[in-house]
Order: structure tokens, then C-alpha cells, then sequence
């Protein structure tokens, strides 16, 4: 067996040292040319890393100039990537992940005590010495939500024409056969008549495409979580949307697929390990349409349950979907229209949103908790691959 | 064992500062 030699590590202190004349070529190798594929088998967000450790080593040498030049062209040049890459979730994804664990290190590392509580003595030993970097932390975390609001953008616009066609049009149990997965994009004009294709399959893979890319490049769970929840406020607004508008989806059947397709999402939800509730509440007023859908509408008793069930949707959104109700067949009775005067009797007096539609535009502020992470710097390994030997390891 | 000196701040403009500053333009672009 061949024996290897082992460098020594301990002289390592976890900084790395540049010129400063090398600072344009660190940048363009690290983030201009960067692509997540190039560090996929490294430490998640190691670009981050290595920023964060030139960054300790320009505060070991008391250099306050090049402290600020790195961070200044370093915002730049993230700014400007994802200016060119408006659309890429990828390249989007991955610099939300850098970018919070570049802001996460910078607090880590910051020697104030609030965030040190979770580090090792040699963490501890890393500390910045001589710079208070809290004002470059705000602008990060200012950088950090608009990524994540391209991040938003680009998952909507892409999950947008699958919605309705994935969660009202196509059945795997009304007997509709799944169209499959067609390239159309027609699914927000309320009035487009048949399926653009696209089935619910298609729209979990696609979630899942986006789950596990977040995931791969090292976003923090708490940050892909808040994602998800938002894509599903998104899948919520348009599906309700739609079922408030089209006469043609307010059915029993509907109902029933739609509930079955709830159930699909909810157990993905389970399998990816998401925060169920949280999540899941973003879509219960789609679930008490489905169920409204498929209950009695006959009775007073019918009208009681119904108003203690949809305590989420409002009298206006009720009445609604109870008028465009349309039986399937000539067994079904359509709703009458004392049924739904009982019912606005009955709900008289809630206090509501008076929208009939749901905002499809709203978004939950994002929080990006603290993580510190357990790595040591001096532990870290840059890839030949990369083309950094200009960095020289301290 | 020495006390840590106390850290400098180090001044950042906000990132709207350096919108206005056009330091996102992109030279590549007409």
C-alpha cells in the first residue's frame, strides 16, 4: 500500500493572501466565471469561504482599503451576474446560497459574542481583529433579499403556465387523460377554454427541480423552505383564482381532483422533509374550495357545515364558487338560489377582505436566520480546477 | 493575555447608495 503524505495543516491559520493587483482576476474567477457546476463536489458555497477568508486575511494586515475594495467588487459583480442571468434560477439559487453564508461568516467571525456562541475555540481564534464589517453586513443582507426576490420571480414565471392546467385541467381521476408534458404557456387568460398539458407530475417535478438545486448548492433550509411556501401562496392564488372565474372547473369532480391533487403535494412536502403547516396553510383556502365543491349543498344543516368549514374563504368568494357551481349531470341539482341566501345569512357580520380574488403579486417577507456553520476554515481545500493558485494559503 | 483592541468600523455605502453610484452598469452593455 502506497503511503501518502499527508501535508501539514497546522501552519494553516484559514486566511488567503492576494495581491491587490489580483483582486480583478480573484473576482472574475470566483464570480464572473464561476458556474455551480465547478464546486458541486466541493463544501457547499465555497466561494463564499474563500471570499470570506482573503476578507480575514486583508483585516490581519490591518488593511483597510483592501477590506473595502474586495467587498465593494465583490457586491458588483454578484449585482451585475444576476443582472445577466435575470431568468436562470440555477445561477440565482446559487448566489442566494453565497451570498447568506458570506453575510453568515461575516457575523461568525464579526467576535461579537451573540454570534459565537456556537463556535469552536479555533473559531473563535479566527475572528476578524481589527475591522467591524456591520455596516457591509446590512448591505449583504439587503443583496440577499433582492436575490431572493429574483429567486421568486424566475420560480414563478416558470411554475406559471404549469398551475392551472397541472391543478383544475388535468385529471388522473376524472378520467381526463393527461395530456403530458407540452410546451404551452396560455394557462392565465381565465377564458382559454382546454388544457395547456401540463399535469400535476409536471409541476411536483418541477418544484422538486427547484427543492434540490436550492438544496445542491447549499441554501439554508429555513431560506428553500420560505421558497416553497411561497411557490405554493403562488399555486394557491392562481388555482383560486381561476375556480372563482371559470364556470366550466366549479364542479363536483373538479372538486375531487383538485383534493386529490392537494394530498400529491402535501406528500411531497413530507418526502422532501418541509415544514408541513407552515407551509400547507398557504393553500388551505384552495383546500376548503375543493371541499366545498364536493359537499351537500341542500339543507340548512348543508349550509352550516358549510359555513364553519370555509371559515378561510370569504361570504363573497362562497357565494361565488356556490353560483358557478354546475352539476355533471341531470342527477345533480344546481344550487338554488334560497341555499345561498342562507348562507349570506348565515355569514352576515364576519369581518372579511372584501376581494373577490386573491393577490397573486403578495409576498411574505423573507428572514434569513443566523447558521452559523461548524467547518474550519483552516480545513478548507481549493480545487486546482479553479485556477486561484495566485492565492497564497496563510 | 491581551484584551482584543476594539474593532474600527468600516464605512459602507447602502446598497441604494451604490445603485445611484451606477456601480452595477454593466461596461460590457451599449
Amino acid at each position: 500500500r502506497q503511503a501518502t503524505v499527508q501535508r501539514k495543516e497546522k501552519d494553516f491559520e484559514g486566511m488567503l493572501e492576494y495581491h491587490k493587483e489580483d483582486e480583478a482576476l480573484l473576482i472574475r474567477m470566483l464570480i464572473t466565471e464561476m458556474k455551480p457546476q465547478m464546486v458541486s463536489a466541493t463544501v457547499p458555497c465555497l466561494p463564499a469561504y474563500i471570499l470570506f477568508m482573503c476578507i480575514r486575511h486583508a483585516d490581519y494586515i490591518n488593511d483597510d482599503q483592501k477590506v473595502h475594495s474586495l467587498l465593494t467588487s465583490t457586491i458588483n459583480a454578484i449585482k451585475k451576474l444576476l443582472k445577466k442571468n435575470s431568468e436562470d434560477f440555477e445561477m440565482t439559487s446559487f448566489w442566494l446560497a453565497n451570498t447568506s453564508r458570506l453575510l453568515h461568516c461575516l457575523k461568525q467571525y464579526s467576535g461579537e459574542e451573540t454570534f459565537m456562541t456556537q463556535n469552536s475555540p479555533k473559531q473563535n481564534e479566527h475572528c476578524l481583529k481589527n475591522f467591524d464589517l456591520a455596516e457591509y453586513r446590512q448591505v449583504l443582507s439587503d443583496l440577499g433579499i433582492q436575490i431572493y426576490q429574483q429567486l421568486i420571480r424566475i420560480a414563478e414565471n416558470m411554475m406559471q403556465p404549469m398551475i392551472v392546467s397541472a391543478m383544475l385541467e388535468s385529471g388522473s381521476l376524472t378520467g381526463v387523460k393527461p395530456l403530458g408534458y407540452r410546451n404551452r404557456s396560455s394557462s392565465v387568460d381565465c377564458d382559454s377554454g382546454g388544457p395547456s398539458g401540463y399535469t400535476l407530475d409536471a409541476l411536483i417535478k418541477q418544484l422538486s427541480q427547484f427543492h434540490t438545486q436550492m438544496s445542491e448548492h447549499g441554501l439554508d433550509p429555513e431560506i428553500s423552505q420560505q421558497v416553497v411556501r411561497q411557490l405554493f401562496y403562488s399555486i394557491n392564488a392562481v388555482s383560486l383564482n381561476n375556480l372563482l372565474l371559470r364556470k366550466d372547473v366549479c364542479s363536483w369532480s373538479t372538486g375531487m381532483q383538485l383534493r386529490y391533487n392537494i394530498t400529491q403535494m402535501e406528500e411531497w412536502l413530507r418526502g422532501r422533509n418541509l415544514h408541513l403547516k407552515h407551509i400547507m396553510s398557504t393553500i388551505e383556502p384552495l383546500i376548503q374550495a375543493a371541499q366545498l365543491l364536493q359537499v351537500k349543498k341542500k339543507t340548512i344543516q348543508d349550509a352550516e357545515a358549510i359555513c364553519s368549514m370555509c371559515n378561510i374563504l370569504s361570504t363573497q368568494q362562497i357565494v361565488k364558487i356556490l353560483n358557478l357551481y354546475t352539476p355533471l349531470n341531470e342527477f345533480e341539482e344546481r344550487v338554488t338560489v334560497s341555499f345561498i341566501r342562507d348562507i349570506q345569512n348565515l355569514l352576515q357580520g364576519r369581518t372579511e377582505n372584501a376581494q373577490l380574488l386573491v393577490d397573486t403579486k403578495h409576498t411574505f417577507p423573507v428572514l434569513f436566520p443566523y447558521t452559523p456553520s461548524a467547518l474550519s476554515l483552516e480545513t478548507m481545500h481549493i480545487p486546482a480546477s479553479l485556477n486561484l493558485d495566485f492565492l497564497g494559503r496563510v | 493575555r491581551l484584551l482584543p483592541r476594539p474593532r474600527v468600523l468600516l464605512k459602507a455605502p447602502t446598497l441604494a447608495e451604490m445603485e445611484e453610484m451606477n456601480l452595477f452598469e454593466d461596461e460590457d452593455s451599449p
